[in-house]
């Protein structure tokens, strides 16, 4: 199974993450 | 054998007339379908399975019927004391943590499904500070910016954004739940549905087939003036309304087939969901891939309000980085459930895709909504929707806060 997010967000967010990583529910994945 | 093969004489005679006739009417239902279909596709333009040898071998497999007779395999319950055994064995083989989970007692768990289906422990998963935080746990399959409305699923590798979420309808709908009817949209009521003899039909699409134009949808007929959307509503749909835009409407965007819970609608015209993105905002997007040893629920990504559901039944492929790589269009192939919605930087958009092993997609807050059915499902494309107007009228959706569970992924 797999979760696909899609979201408007400022110019300025980044995400915090890498391809193929490890993610647990809570964990940061990005921020403006 | 070689005897028969060779000696036995071969005799013609005529197949009765009935059979005949019967098979001609079989081959004129399937030309009337193929043609229905077709026209179906005008509006809903098929996404076409699109890699090698392998992706066509297993697009060949019954891979809903596979699904479902798993989810029922692991419902079935275990014998005690087969069960702290087997769910040892599974959380070994595919890297469960059972220290973390709800019930440590592993005989609590009365099939493998409900393992799979397993809550944590509170507390277990902290919510970091953070604008997005992850739904789920898994691997970050990728990520980035949408340009031109289509979203990278490997590297080289794209879908359209419109695809996946559906594009969305100019519609004007209320919900009766509330009790407070706009009098202008309860004129069109009386010329949507009219009842005869208890059959409710759209004069809509009697309207449309004096044009000469198509309708197809499923509905519930509209809902009594009391109650609330939170309760269960297990009446069964009724082919109902349909409608599909005038000829000689755009076909850029793919029009829905929408289900309307309580609500009426009026004549529609395709408008991309995302449709009103800011100029100093971009679009993002996210891939989480859940393994089968992973905690199976999801949860909310940001503070945020659900406005509506699309619910789109597909194929049930796997989603596994493996196929992600060999078959395009994955994700807008499969069984999935699009949560649109808004937070405070504009659309926001959560949509749990299901697999073979997982078809049945649960949403906490909808009782109504049933995945990976046994139906025919509806054309490729199309969805029923449903709207989360009733959970807070003030905000017009269903708020959710970071971390909250939102629902989860079953066996079948």
């Amino acid at each position: 199974s797999t979760i696909v997010l899609v979201f408007e967000a400022p110019k300025t967010f980044k995400f915090e993450l890498q391809a193929g990583q490890k993610i647990k529910v809570g964990e940061k994945m990005g921020n403006v | 054998l070689a005897n028969a093969w060779n000696n036995t004489p071969t005799k013609w005679y005529p197949l009765p007339v009935g059979i005949g006739a019967l098979l001609l009417a079989v081959i004129q239902f399937r030309k009337r379908k193929d043609i229905e279909e077709d026209d179906l596709s005008e509006m809903h333009p098929r996404v076409k399975l699109q890699g090698g040898w392998q992706v066509h071998v297993l697009g060949a497999l019954p891979l809903r019927n596979l699904s479902r007779l798993w989810g029922y395999l692991n419902s079935l319950e275990l014998p005690i004391w087969l069960r702290p055994t087997g769910f040892r064995v599974y959380a070994w083989f595919f890297g469960c943590n059972l220290d973390e989970i709800e019930h440590e007692d592993l005989t609590h768990y009365k099939s493998l499904g409900a393992f799979f289906y397993r809550k944590l422990k509170d507390g277990v998963r902290p919510i970091a500070t953070a604008d997005l935080v992850s739904p789920a746990d898994g691997t970050v399959l990728h990520f980035g910016v949408i340009e031109n409305h289509q979203v990278e699923q490997v590297k080289g590798l794209t879908y359209s954004l419109d695809a996946l979420l559906g594009s969305s309808s100019i519609q004007e709908s209320h919900n009766v739940e509330f009790g407070e009817r706009d009098p202008d949209l309860a004129a069109v009521d009386d010329h949507e549905f009219a009842n005869v003899n208890g059959i409710e039909y759209s004069l809509d699409r009697l309207i449309g087939q004096e044009k000469g134009q198509r309708a197809v949808s499923l509905s519930r007929p509209p809902a009594s003036d009391s109650g609330s959307s939170d309760e269960e509503d297990n009446t069964p749909l009724t082919p109902f309304d349909a409608s599909f835009p005038p000829s000689g409407s755009s076909t850029d965007d793919q029009a829905s087939v929408a289900l309307q819970m309580g609500t009426s609608s009026v004549r529609r015209m395709p408008q991309r969901v995302t449709a009103g993105v800011k100029k100093e905002n971009e679009l993002y997007f996210a891939v989480i891939y859940l393994a089968p040893g992973d905690y199976h629920r999801f949860h909310s990504p940001a503070p945020w309000v659900v406005e509506k559901r699309r619910h789109f039944a597909g194929e049930l492929f796997s989603v596994s980085p493996f196929m992600a790589k060999r078959l395009a269009n994955l994700f807008v192939l499969n069984e999935r459930v699009a949560l649109l919605g808004r937070w405070k930087y504009g659309f926001f958009g959560m949509v749990p895709v299901g697999a073979t092993n997982v078809g049945s997609i649960k949403i906490n807050f909808d009782k109504t909504l049933r995945t990976n059915l046994r139906r025919r499902p509806l054309p490729a494309g199309s969805y029923t929707e449903a709207r989360y107007t009733a959970a807070s009228p003030v905000l017009g959706g269903q708020p959710l806060r970071p971390g909250q569970e939102m629902g989860g992924f079953e066996l079948g």
